[in-house]
């Protein structure tokens, strides 16, 4: 199955 | 701060929109508008929403403040506001408190609400300029009908854009399920086109649980815009008036 991914693994903190 | 916005319902709207994704959150305000940025709790999806000061008249924000609110006490508070009403919203330069104003333009009827602040220690995300290969822009309930047909079948939809067109598909436990939409315009009714804009082929997969939920901001705009780009989120956009917005992120399901 696919794995859903975490939006911090895109977008990195400023 | 001092911000008038012509119309309660606008706020009503965008909060009600993103409550259920985040509870308590930052808006951060300066003199270029109102701004807001949060995560979910499970980190998979990013709502990102920003008030133009051009969407208020007056804006007035004399130093950058960040008023911590929880989105379901600010709910609590809107309610009690007609859809019609103006809505001005105050706060101090060190506050503890955001105070809204209702006013009803039809009669003398005047209420006034405060709402305790938090200190909310939030991370803040860069979010890269991206160049997508696929924008879709298509009617906002066409696009809530899709997601809330096909959750009745999968937990998850592949989006994949070619020049054919846009299709989203999945596959349960009953059988699977599939909806194209080409490229179409409609001279009459502008508000049902579909326009696919695209610079090569992608295809990704989502949870439609977090497409279901985003697509409670359809009442704000007619028009939804889907942009994609392989291994990298999707971004929602509901475009607001005077180039305000609420845009939201979702990170891919990848691998197999």
């Amino acid at each position: 199955a696919k794995k859903q991914q975490s939006i911090s693994t895109f977008f990195a903190k400023t | 701060l001092e911000a008038r916005l012509e119309q309660a319902n606008l706020l009503k709207k965008v909060v009600d929109a993103i409550k259920d994704l985040v509870q308590d959150c930052n808006f951060d305000c300066n003199d270029s508008g109102i701004a807001l940025q949060a995560m979910d709790n499970s980190h998979v999806a990013l709502v990102s929403m920003m008030l133009k000061a051009e969407s208020f008249s007056p804006f007035r924000c004399d130093r950058n403040i960040a008023l911590g609110i929880n989105l379901s006490s600010l709910m609590k508070v809107l309610r009690c506001a007609q859809n019609e009403d103006i809505l001005t919203l105050k706060a101090d330069d060190a506050p503890d408190v955001v105070n809204l104003v209702f006013e009803s333009s039809e009669s003398d009827r005047l209420s006034e609400y405060d709402i305790k602040l938090m200190d909310i220690d939030q991370e803040h995300l860069g979010i890269p300029e991206t160049e997508y290969s696929a924008t879709i822009s298509m009617p906002a309930a066409e696009f809530q009908r899709i997601c809330r047909d096909l959750i009745a079948l999968s937990e998850s939809v592949a989006i994949e854009a070619t020049k054919e067109g846009v299709k989203f598909s999945c596959s349960g436990d009953i059988g699977n399920g599939a909806v194209t939409l080409r490229s179409h315009t409609n001279v009459e009714k502008p508000e049902l086109n579909v326009d696919i804009a695209l610079s090569e082929p992608v295809a990704l997969t989502f949870s439609l649980k977090y497409l279901v939920n985003f697509c409670k901001a359809s009442g704000l705009s007619g028009t939804v815009k889907l942009c994609l780009s392989s291994e990298v989120p999707l971004l929602v956009e509901y475009t607001l008036a005077s180039n305000s917005y609420l845009r939201f992120y979702l990170a891919p399901k990848i691998g197999d």
